[in-house]
């Protein structure tokens, strides 16, 4: 049998792109190594 | 934490519903085959803003519910969520998997979750990359016989407008949302659905950079086509596209070269020019909204005692160019050319680069040779358009990602790829299969 999941699909926004760009230059001041990459390093909290 | 910490849920754009619980509890969830746990906000998330924003678990309504209580916690590229392991029935369109663990969230700091569509996420991939080992959903859905075949496909459309955005099904494929015959490359390490790619063609050209082979993964958690920056670079120069600190890097050299010249001729620390023409020194006017950045500003200068920005990297990273150029003995015109073409070379925040939406007519193809056979993206299929009308923007939708051994260096096929390609996950013969979607 075949389980079906219907998908949405949400579209890309510029709010989105601002909070995130918004984290990221938290994530910057944070954390040495996500200046580059990002990859991971800690998180600020809410 | 290595593998984990990947994910990028900024552009995610594909969500589907599932129920927990006993009567059933609805979350939006995205459907991720590049993590491999499955977790929902949960009633005992009381100081993360994003769980007032989202649905949440509450195991006390839950009649199925089973106490388990170890902690847990998942760094992702862009936020990291914690909490604890719970159990329950969870229910996938009609299927009911029962005893599933997952991960009630009780902290989901930063602004990404905040923001996003999705309440949880549920990883579709292997148990080897399971934060706590937990048995993923797919694999007790596989055990407790509920699909004949062990084997789930996507179809994203990409053309979405409106509710149709695409289709998961599990237990085989829906021949509705392919053409031809898929191309099947086997698993090579189990983790993510991880395989071998071969080369990499622009526009027909072999760029030659995975003629000897690269490890590559079907994300459906990730939006776009992440490789690594030197091939990434060539691309996105292949297709005009350019980062945010590279341009930032190309108006420092037009406006401030000179002045960063005759700084360090005349002996300046090459670190204080930038603060000295005021690039390093957050004043409030960059960015995109004055407001908002200045609260994050605050905020961050409290624990950190200041911050760098896109502008500032790039400046230093020109002053330190131009100072090396300088002990070469070049002419000012040919260290400020120099730095100029250096700028190019500049990664940018979240990898991505940024093209012109009315280009798109004169971008070239580009192939990735999978399993022998070369699967094309055209211009419109990996150009992502944000926004409508004027104020559109529009980003490459090929990201740069060096990921370190033993790992990397590693291709993600994200969304880009696979709403172009309808993929198959075969768990039972261990292989990924692709074909026109």
């Amino acid at each position: 049998r075949l389980v079906r999941i219907g998908l949405k699909k949400k579209k890309l926004d510029l709010s989105n792109r601002l909070s995130e760009q918004i984290e990221y230059k938290e994530r910057q001041a944070l954390g040495a190594p996500l200046r580059k990459y990002h990859v991971r390093g800690n998180l600020g909290e809410d | 934490t290595d593998i984990i910490a990947l994910k990028n849920f900024m552009d995610a754009q594909y969500y589907g519903e599932i129920g927990i619980g006993t009567p059933s509890q609805k979350f939006t969830v995205i459907f991720d085959t590049g993590s491999s746990n499955l977790w929902v906000p949960s009633s005992h998330c009381y100081f993360s803003v994003a769980c007032f924003f989202h649905s949440k678990y509450k195991s006390k309504q839950s009649s199925t519910y089973r106490k388990n209580g170890t902690s847990a916690e998942i760094h992702y590229g862009t936020g990291a969520i914690s909490g604890f392991y719970s159990q329950d029935n969870v229910e996938v369109g009609d299927l009911v998997v029962k005893h599933q663990d997952f991960i009630e969230a009780t902290k989901e700091p930063g602004i990404t979750f905040l923001a996003a569509k999705f309440d949880g996420i549920l990883g579709l991939g292997f148990q080897e990359i399971s934060v706590g080992k937990a048995i993923p959903l797919w694999y007790n859905m596989v055990d407790q016989g509920l699909v004949n075949e062990p084997i789930f496909s996507f179809w994203l459309n990409r053309d979405a407008d409106g509710e149709e955005g695409g289709e998961l099904v599990f237990g085989g494929v829906d021949s509705d949302h392919f053409k031809g015959k898929h191309t099947y490359v086997p698993v090579t390490q189990k983790g993510y659905w991880q395989f071998d790619m071969g080369d990499v063609l622009i526009d027909g050209q072999t760029t030659g950079y995975c003629s000897a082979g690269c490890a590559a993964i079907a994300d459906s958690g990730t939006s776009l086509f992440v490789g690594p920056t030197t091939i990434i670079a060539q691309i996105n120069h292949a297709i005009g596209a350019s980062g945010v600190v590279s341009q930032e890097c190309k108006t420092i050299v037009s406006q401030y070269g000179q002045t960063i010249l005759e700084m360090l001729i005349a002996e300046t620390q090459p670190q204080k020019i930038c603060s000295q023409i005021g690039f390093c020194t957050f004043d409030g006017t960059r960015g995109i909204s004055m407001g908002i950045e200045s609260i994050v500003d605050q905020s961050v200068d409290k624990s950190s005692g200041g911050m760098h920005d896109a502008m500032c990297t790039a400046c230093e990273m020109a002053v330190v160019w131009m100072q090396n150029q300088l002990t070469r003995n070049q002419t000012q015109e040919q260290i400020l050319d120099y730095v100029n073409q250096l700028c190019d070379r500049l990664p940018s925040p979240n990898g991505e680069s940024a093209v012109d939406c009315s280009s798109l007519s004169s971008m070239p193809n580009i192939s990735f040779s999978i399993g022998g056979k070369l699967f094309d993206l055209a211009p419109k299929e990996y150009v992502l358009k944000i926004g409508d009308g004027v104020a559109a923007q529009c980003i490459s939708g090929f990201a740069a990602l060096d990921i370190p051994p033993p790992r990397g260096p590693l291709w993600i096929l994200g969304d880009v790829f696979m709403g172009r390609y309808h993929t198959v996950f075969d768990y039972g013969n261990l292989r990924v299969g692709f074909a026109e979607a």
